[in-house]
């Protein structure tokens, strides 16, 4: 799903 | 963006900002920081953000990659190179053999990652080397004895920071839909674990107002 890509937090 | 996420990444802020400052306001002293530690955290920015240039996900997120990577390696940098610096490095007091944990991390990030690319492999790498990067740190704290207060607050700061995040982790679990961390939520979990045993002496020696003293 999307969120496995981008990882948003640092 | 949560309020709880951003609350831990400026803690996190905090604690490599009183690390900069305790080397610089105690005249460049390095007593009672493990280098290795700051080593470790330096690593972690730089394979955790290999996607800086390839990802884009907003103006805080680089901003603060850039900033997290550049205060890291100037505190590695300065304990290594600064003339002052350096000369107060305790190193025969640092002598946790981290290159076993960085061999650990690297094997379990082989063998655990969510896609089997080169980034991802480094992300998860990170992740677990994040979660043990303090050990040395803590150590080395046991082995001296008697912690300064900068060095306790930057410890508690960082304790705080991931305790922040797992919150977050847990707001995110119910306010998204399919927000799956497991890697990043169960090694930040670890960590926060490693940690409580430090928040325990640190509580104890602020209530009985004595000073901090980590069982030898």
């Amino acid at each position: 799903d999307a969120n496995v890509g981008i990882k948003d937090e640092l | 963006m949560n309020i709880f996420r951003f609350a831990g990444d400026m803690t996190h802020l905090m604690s490599i900002l009183i690390l900069l400052l305790k080397i610089y306001a105690t005249k460049s002293c390095a007593v009672g920081i493990s280098l290795k530690t700051q080593e470790l955290y330096a690593l972690v920015f730089l394979t955790r953000y290999l996607d800086q240039f390839t990802d884009y996900v907003s103006l805080y997120n680089s901003v603060m990659k850039v900033v997290f990577i550049a205060s890291s390696l100037a505190i590695v940098w300065c304990m290594r190179r600064h003339p002052l610096v350096r000369k107060s490095y305790d190193k025969d007091l640092d002598t946790f053999r981290h290159q076993y944990v960085l061999l650990a991390c690297f094997v379990l990030a082989l063998l655990l990652h969510e896609i089997f690319t080169f980034q991802e492999v480094f992300w998860a790498f990170s992740i677990y080397l994040e979660a043990v990067a303090i050990l040395p740190q803590l150590v080395l704290l046991q082995r001296s004895g008697n912690v300064d207060n900068l060095t306790g607050q930057y410890v508690l700061f960082l304790g705080a920071y991931r305790g922040l995040y797992i919150i977050n982790w847990i707001y995110r679990y119910f306010t998204e839909d399919h927000f799956t961390r497991w890697i990043a939520c169960v090694s930040g979990l670890v960590q926060t674990a490693l940690y409580a045993d430090f928040f325990y002496y640190y509580y104890l020696s602020w209530k009985t107002n004595t000073k901090l003293k980590l069982p030898a």
